[in-house]
């Protein structure tokens, strides 16, 4: 379903942070308050800035399709469970 | 690890033990359940202070304080918003903790096999007794606990791999993958974050994956990982199954109660006693007390089938492998009398059983038996498999390292058999797996790292890929536990690794990220898909540097595949002379599979200097004999020398 929320990563340009947000982070943080509401509260996981640049967050599939039309967004990609070995 | 040191030719005073202090001064992250501070193989007696290149820290919590960490456990932390985000609530901290202690076994286990501290009189159960220690025994520990009860989140993951860059880790060691095929390079989390950990100089060492044998089952497979399969080492638990009419049939058991004795007692299959698998409760206690029970492998944990047998009244078991696992054995601390048997012998059983009025049998528990029988290493059926199935042009897995039968150290909350029937605590316990040879390999990567600072991710992992070996201990080629058989390089990649000779590999095939960028411009990403890894929008240009072929990337293997339009194949490499010796020449030597021309020019690399590159080119032609093959394969070498160095690289092709 389109409002059941789920956990995805996002990747972002590095360089398109607007000057006006202090950090990274807060960059995210206006983003996800940005998108349409949804019945379930968006959140923020973790910001990413070694391994990859982004952040992860949950949201609703819809949240995560409108996402990907932001401006320094790269990929949205669905939250995967691994398994040990 | 008891035993596996031993086999990897890992010694005091010599060779790579020796030339890197032991990885004094390297860390490793290993990236897994957490770890349980309190085991000896964390004890930090003689290290020197923590490395000045550490910048991580460790998370205390209720049930992990400061005291946890020390010289050996420099860090841990834990990683869980994933989680507690998918679970749509906080862990229940009944049945886990939040904190990085490891409530599992599993990251405790494989913390210890990579960098364990030495403790003397290890065993499980008095099973595989000896000293313990890890690979790099003074290299330090990062503990990133990213797995819970419910799997491992790539969100977590990536917090981890996020945090271990910045702490200053050399390693990271992580023994979790993908379920079913490895995702494409840029759906997979796991590849992503490694690339940026590759990227900052860390090597990253990741299990194949327990899919084996089917082909293409490997996962981690992306060209920037090390990527690790599981193979058995010269020692073994046997436990023989001897039949009433005198027959002897070789099973494994790391069963350590009273043992049955010489006395034969009944025997019966559970197929015929309620249930083939023996789960708990569904045995007929009247068929089956005071008897012995043949269960077949599957259905349920392969312990708990004992404690079925054990609810009902039974006395022993014998655990047959079906045809979806053949001959593999696999060791288990059983908490009845038990024993595990391949499919041939359990068919023989059942036969037995069939045909014999009143059929009888005991165990014979024969402890730990080192020795060249059954030769070794043999790669094991569960041991994930190529062919490669995103880019058929670069083998994987890349080597085969000990995954079978590990000690190792155990967490103090779980059983060694991880059932809630057991109630035996262990200092160490016995596992198998490709987690088991992920950490093996991650030691001796620190070990390089050590002895070679200035050494690339990729240059190290080419030392490890091109000194490795392909025949056994008895000299022939490794064989596959799945069929008895010859293994090949899609089985066990470049071969069994073998630290000593990695010291001093003569030459490397080095790659940087932008190689690894051509590399995926030839596979066909775009500009839009490479972004990910880049961090950018990417202009057109990005490929501008684009490979003619994937298997163009200058990769310490080959893997070659024919099609109706492609008879010929040419892959370029370039080699790095990194012995002492500045004018060393090097001559190839090729070993062609059947049904290939294979020519290499130049044939001979003369060097003038120590770290110079000379490139070469190999032409792979394949004759109408090959192409007649609606699907087929075929194997060989090529080796360069200078009489001093064998720098060895498998060939792989396909039809």
């Amino acid at each position: 379903s389109s409002d059941c929320p789920q956990n995805f990563i996002i990747h972002v340009s590095k360089s398109h942070k607007p000057s006006l947000f202090s950090s990274h982070h807060h960059w995210y943080s206006s983003i996800l308050h940005s998108l349409p509401p949804s019945p379930h509260p968006t959140k923020l996981l973790y910001t990413y800035q070694l391994s990859i640049n982004g952040f992860s967050a949950r949201l609703t599939s819809s949240q995560a399709n409108k996402l990907k039309h932001f401006p320094g967004i790269l990929s949205v990609i669905p939250d995967q469970a691994r398994q040990i070995h | 690890t008891t035993r596996t040191p031993h086999f990897l030719g890992l010694s005091d005073g010599v060779g790579l033990w020796q030339n890197s202090h032991y990885g004094d001064g390297i860390i490793i992250g290993v990236l897994d359940t957490g770890i349980w501070p309190e085991r000896p193989s964390f004890l930090d007696s003689g290290l020197p202070p923590v490395p000045n290149t550490w910048k991580g820290t460790c998370e205390t919590g209720p049930d992990f304080p400061a005291s946890a960490c020390n010289r050996k456990i420099i860090g841990a932390r834990a990683f869980y918003k994933g989680y507690e985000s998918y679970l749509e609530g906080p862990i229940d901290e009944m049945k886990e903790s939040k904190s990085p202690r490891d409530t599992e076994g599993h990251g405790t286990h494989t913390a210890s096999t990579a960098a364990g501290s030495m403790v003397s009189n290890a065993s499980l159960f008095e099973f595989a007794y000896g000293e313990a220690r890890g690979m790099a025994t003074n290299a330090r520990i990062a503990a990133y606990k990213i797995c819970w009860k419910m799997g491992c989140f790539d969100s977590d993951i990536l917090a981890a791999m996020d945090q271990a860059i910045a702490d200053g880790v050399d390693v990271i060691s992580l023994s979790v993958g993908a379920t079913g095929y490895a995702p494409q390079y840029d759906h997979d989390s796991i590849a992503i974050g490694a690339f940026g950990a590759a990227n900052h100089g860390i090597v990253v060492s990741c299990s194949a994956g327990n899919s084996g044998p089917g082909p293409s089952t490997a996962v981690n497979i992306a060209p920037w990982i090390l990527t690790v399969g599981a193979s058995t080492i010269d020692r073994e638990f046997p436990a023989d199954v001897v039949l009433g009419d005198g027959r002897i049939f070789g099973g494994v058991s790391l069963y350590s109660g009273e043992p049955l004795g010489d006395s034969k007692l009944p025997l019966v299959y559970g197929g015929d006693c309620g249930d083939r698998y023996c789960h708990m409760g569904s045995l007929n206690s009247s068929k089956v007390e005071g008897k012995i029970v043949v269960c077949d492998r599957g259905g349920n944990a392969r312990v708990e089938k004992g404690g079925a047998v054990k609810l009902a009244g039974g006395l022993g078991m014998i655990l047959e492998n079906t045809a979806d696992n053949g001959e593999e054995l696999i060791s288990d601390a059983h908490l009845i009398p038990a024993t595990m048997v391949g499919e041939a012998a359990g068919n023989k059983i059942l036969e037995y059983i069939k045909t014999t009025q009143f059929p009888t049998a005991t165990i014979s528990f024969r402890g730990t038996v080192i020795g060249p029988s059954p030769p070794a290493p043999k790669v094991a059926a569960f041991s994930s498999r190529g062919p490669n199935h995103l880019t058929p042009e670069i083998l994987k897995p890349d080597v085969i390292a000990p995954g079978v039968n590990i000690l190792a150290g155990w967490t103090g909350a779980a059983a060694p058999t991880d059932l809630d029937i057991d109630p035996r605590r262990v200092d160490f316990n016995i596992i198998s797996g490709t987690s088991m040879s992920c950490p093996h390999v991650s030691g001796l990567a620190a070990l390089l790292k050590k002895a070679y600072p200035n050494w690339s991710p990729a240059a190290i992992k080419s030392a490890l890929m091109t000194t490795a070996y392909n025949l056994d201990n008895s000299g022939h080629t490794i064989n596959d536990l799945a069929t008895g058989e010859e293994a090949s390089p899609f089985i066990y990649g470049a071969g069994h690794v073998d630290p000593n000779r990695a010291l001093n590999p003569g030459l490397v095939y080095d790659i940087d990220s932008s190689d690894y960028i051509a590399f995926l411009c030839s596979i066909g990403y775009d500009s839009k898909r490479i972004e990910v890894f880049v961090r950018e929008p990417n202009s057109s240009d990005v490929c501008a540097t684009k490979l003619a072929t994937p298997g163009d990337l200058n990769y310490p293997s080959f893997s070659v595949v024919f099609n109706s339009n492609d008879h010929v194949v040419k892959y370029r490499r370039k080699v790095k002379n990194v012995g002492t010796s500045a004018g060393a020449v090097y001559e190839a030597k090729v070993n062609a599979p059947p049904g290939v021309k294979i020519s290499v020019s130049p044939s001979k690399l003369e060097f003038s200097a120590v770290n110079q590159t000379l490139s070469y080119e190999v032409s792979f032609a394949s004759d109408s004999l090959g192409l007649s093959s609606v699907e087929s394969q075929g194997f060989g070498s090529i080796e360069w020398s200078d009489g001093v160095h064998l720098v060895r690289s498998p060939i792989a092709v396909r039809w």
